[in-house]
């Protein structure tokens, strides 16, 4: 499998929206 | 330089490293968002007490032990056969349940029992179990604060063995009318102890009553200064799942740029309004993890080569908040390596750091630019990186590619 790492993931709003079993990205977070 | 060219980062070169102080100014959501900081940066309540951050070689190297071990899980969990032939060559599969800690990289400050004190935990996309050490303890690492006190907090109760939460707990067991839990990591790491339940304070005016986590009372391993564990994989346990009935199904967080920044966690958090989005994908034999699914990947604006056979044949992508660096199919990572060295050469090559192979020495150089990465997953979602999130800088002369092969997928 690929793994999606943290690093990546910086600066970034990962928003984990389990209601809508969706994952999104916003830019610019924080 | 292209400074105006959307398809590139550029950059100053003095900014490739961390400020030596903390410079975090508040980045949470809102009120009940808790604060995340980099547990060896100069932020972390961690950072003072530690013995020495590990190195960055030490860093990638459990980075590649918890990337096995989730290969590990992954490959157990599908595995419904065993080859005799692998069988008699003494080949097994490992008997650990979890996955490796990594270097643990992000922690929050939470609020345990009544009067809530402060705790400092790693928190792991990747498992589901919360837990702190707790007094009595019979064999607890040195941890950052004084251990939780179950005696102390008003709210505090232990979970009976006949209760919902141990019963569906993978590895409940009963002691005592006490229910017992066991998480065993794939790097060794292990805690034991009571399943109970206290108020969990998020902020002020946040708190989660009846919050049902693990009382560590015999916890060794690579814990780091750590006082605990917080989990947000996708079960019952997990934080997440417990907060839904609070603060809505889900969370949010932002990691910072820098280990001298800070970010935040939110729970039940309305996603932001700049947010793109792709299906979450369900695994049933691996319900923790969080599945997505990556379609292809950009570099300098351009998509790179790779079949999507490629990434959908490789058995789809986890995202971690544990895993430092992204793993990405041989043939995808090979592409990309290239692109990205295509765009790079200009810049003097450096020697490869550890699992990192594409680096460059950007010493003498004031500004430097790089070609942007963008990953593009299922539906349309693209994650345009930030330039921290193509490169890992070891030191100015030493900036890699921030991505790593699986390796040999037919191993």
């Amino acid at each position: 499998i690929a793994i999606l790492g943290n690093t990546q993931q910086k600066t970034f709003a990962v928003a984990y929206d389990v209601a809508n079993q969706r994952i999104g990205f916003g830019a610019n977070g924080c | 330089a292209r400074t105006n060219d959307p398809n590139w980062h550029v950059f100053r070169v003095s900014s490739l490293l961390p400020s030596p102080a903390c410079t975090a100014s508040k980045a949470t959501s809102n009120s009940s968002a808790l604060s995340v900081v980099h547990q060896h940066g100069p932020c972390s309540p961690l950072h003072a007490r530690r013995g020495g951050a590990p190195s960055h070689v030490e860093i990638l190297e459990r980075d590649q032990a918890r990337v096995n071990s989730i290969h590990r899980k992954v490959a157990a969990a599908g595995a419904s056969v065993v080859d005799p032939a692998r069988a008699s060559k003494g080949v097994s599969l490992p008997a650990q349940r979890g996955i490796s800690l990594g270097t643990g990289n992000y922690i929050v400050s939470v609020g345990l029992g009544t009067p809530a004190k402060q705790y400092s935990v790693v928190f792991d996309t990747g498992s589901d179990l919360s837990w702190v050490q707790c007094t009595p303890c019979s064999d607890c690492y040195q941890q950052n604060d004084p251990l939780f006190d179950p005696a102390q907090s008003s709210t505090y109760a232990a979970v009976p063995c006949g209760a919902q939460e141990c019963q569906e707990l993978d590895s409940g067991t009963c002691s005592s009318n006490k229910c017992r839990y066991e998480v065993a990591y794939g790097d060794q790491s292990q805690t034991d102890g009571n399943l109970v339940r206290d108020t969990l304070t998020l902020s002020a005016s946040a708190k989660l009553p009846g919050f049902v986590f693990g009382c560590g009372d015999s916890n060794t391993g690579l814990f780091g200064q750590a006082d605990g564990l917080f989990g947000l994989g996708r079960e019952k346990v997990s934080l997440a799942s417990q907060g839904a009935p609070n603060y809505g199904p889900g969370f949010t967080y932002c990691l910072p740029s820098s280990s001298s920044g800070n970010g935040y966690l939110s729970l039940g958090d309305a996603a932001p309004a700049n947010a793109q989005f792709t299906a979450m994908v369900t695994n049933s034999d691996n319900p923790s993890f969080y599945y997505l699914n990556l379609v292809g990947i950009k570099v300098g604006g351009r998509e790179i080569r790779v079949p999507t056979t490629v990434f959908s044949t490789a058995g789809g992508t986890v995202i971690d908040s544990g895993t430092v660096i992204t793993r990405l199919p041989p043939r995808a990572y090979a592409a990309l390596r290239s692109a990205f060295a295509r765009y790079m050469g200009q810049y003097k090559k450096a020697p490869a750091l550890s699992i990192l192979d594409t680096c460059y020495d950007f010493t003498g150089h004031a500004t430097a630019q790089i070609p942007k990465v963008a990953l593009l997953f299922e539906g349309g979602a693209t994650m345009s990186l930030d330039f921290t999130g193509v490169l890992y800088v070891s030191q100015v002369s030493q900036a890699c590619l921030a991505f790593a092969s699986n390796g040999d997928d037919t191993s």
